[in-house]
């Protein structure tokens, strides 16, 4: 990612825009929903925030226009130049033109109008083009996005948060701790430090996510290198500093977990109805927080992991099993703390601060002893 | 006459890079009669800068790759400083 030269950026987050005209291409509100999506993009992962005006100069002035008109930068006609927008700043700064010789539509069969008004509201945020194709702000328009599952580019939201930083935390549950702590420092954390630890552990789709503050690693069975991204450019919604995190791989969906609550989520989609309380899974109101969890595929039922003590989950049933919690050590010889866990080729691999036991779950005892990045290739 | 056909698309192809060039590459005008000049020239060195930051292979020539990317929808705004 790249900025403007002078690095221009807003000095507010609280920004206006005004829809000036539209497109006959479109209706309304189909102008004014595309416009909205396209800077909601922006708000989920910065503190700023987008307020409509209907007079008067905004921040964002929006407007479609065919030729020249009034910049002294004419469009070109249909194809080639789709739109431009002014970098962060007074009078024409920060506005975005639409050429409206291009036919706008809402999906792609023509000019999809939500695509080219996200990265031109880049632009108008501070933002200039990006070398890498698959962020949002790479010059050339992608007719193959999928807009199911748009989501930014990872360089997009370095480029972004460089300039205004990452949303504020989630004001949710005032239970919840929104103390930054060393785990949510801006840097992003070493994969090779010996001294690694994780919050959370995850399989998805057949790739194996460690969570750690902001970060997540994202690891492929297929490559060596790990990647390492912002939980945010995947998941605006979910809190850092995760406590656990386990998937169901019969749903197809991963369950994470801060303080009492837990969120659910399939691929990039957060699903509706969460978070919810974790007292709802059937656990005593004395447990505040989990520290880990596995689930066992074959079993369909989740071990829940809270300071020495764990509780098995039946999946099939969705109720708490009778006779838990039970102590871990007594269970899993030679497991005592756990900080995350998962399970892959039929062991369990418990993290606890740098080290990490692969456990055979059949024969009851712990395999190897590994550092906690071994997944890392370090 | 398929030799000029080919020649007309190939004069084409030059004018579309060049305008591209100066659009986007800040490709000043001064350079323009030199958009011919084979070997290290200012023109050939914008191809390559283009080249790398759109992710092309790095030829510093008008190849096909390059001219189907130039003849793509894009944003306007020049993908280097101005």
């Amino acid at each position: 990612f790249t900025q403007f030269p002078g690095m221009p950026k807003w000095r507010k987050n609280d920004l206006t825009y005004r829809v000036v005209n539209y497109t006959q291409d479109l209706s309304r509100d189909e102008v004014d929903s595309a416009i909205e999506k396209a800077l909601k993009v922006w708000a989920e992962v910065t503190p700023l925030t987008f307020s409509r005006i209907y007079d008067g100069e905004a921040d964002i002035m929006i407007s479609f226009a065919f030729r020249e008109h009034g910049d002294y930068i004419p469009f070109d006609g249909p194809g080639n130049v789709l739109g431009h927008a002014y970098a962060p700043g007074p009078g024409i700064n920060g506005d975005a033109h639409f050429d409206d010789d291009e036919l706008w539509t809402k999906d792609t069969t023509g000019t999809n109008l939500f695509l080219v008004a996200a990265h031109e509201l880049g632009h108008s945020l501070g933002l200039f083009h990006s070398a890498d194709p698959k962020a949002l702000m790479y010059p050339l328009y992608n007719s193959f996005t999928d807009l199911a599952r748009f989501r930014l580019s990872q360089d997009d939201v370095n480029g972004i948060q460089f300039l205004y930083g990452p949303p504020p935390a989630s004001p949710a549950d005032p239970k919840v701790p929104t103390e930054p702590s060393h785990q949510e420092s801006e840097t992003p954390p070493a994969s090779c430090d010996p001294a690694l630890s994780f919050d959370a552990v995850s399989t998805l789709r057949g790739e194996i996510l460690f969570f750690k503050g902001r970060h997540v690693w994202r690891k492929s069975l297929r490559t060596a290198e790990p990647e390492l991204y912002l939980i945010s450019a995947f998941w605006p919604a979910l809190p850092s500093g995760l406590d656990a995190a386990y998937e169901v791989t019969s749903k197809d969906t991963v369950f994470a977990f801060k303080g009492n609550q837990f969120w659910a989520i399939r691929g990039l989609e957060m699903q509706a109805g969460f978070p919810k309380s974790i007292y709802t899974l059937g656990f005593p109101a004395t447990v505040k927080k989990l520290d880990a969890a596995i689930f066992v595929k074959e079993k369909k039922w989740t071990y829940f992991f809270a300071e020495d003590q764990y509780w098995r989950f039946d999946e099939k049933k969705q109720v708490m099993e009778a006779g838990f919690p039970r102590k871990i050590s007594e269970d899993f010889p030679g497991v005592e703390k756990v900080d995350a866990a998962f399970e892959a080729f039929g062991f369990f691999y418990f993290f606890n601060e740098s080290s990490q036991l692969e456990f055979d779950p059949n024969a009851k005892k712990v395999t190897h002893t590994l550092k906690s990045n071994s997944w890392f290739n370090c | 006459h398929p030799l000029n056909g080919a020649a007309r698309r190939e004069d084409s192809g030059m004018e579309l890079l060049q305008q591209y060039l100066e659009n986007y590459y800040d490709l000043g005008k001064i350079v323009k009669q030199l958009v011919r000049t084979p070997g290290d020239s200012p023109v050939e060195k914008k191809i390559q800068e283009m080249q790398k930051f759109l992710g092309l292979k790095v030829t510093g020539k008008l190849d096909s790759d390059t001219l189907d990317i130039i003849r793509k929808p894009r944003c306007g705004v020049p993908d280097v400083g101005q």
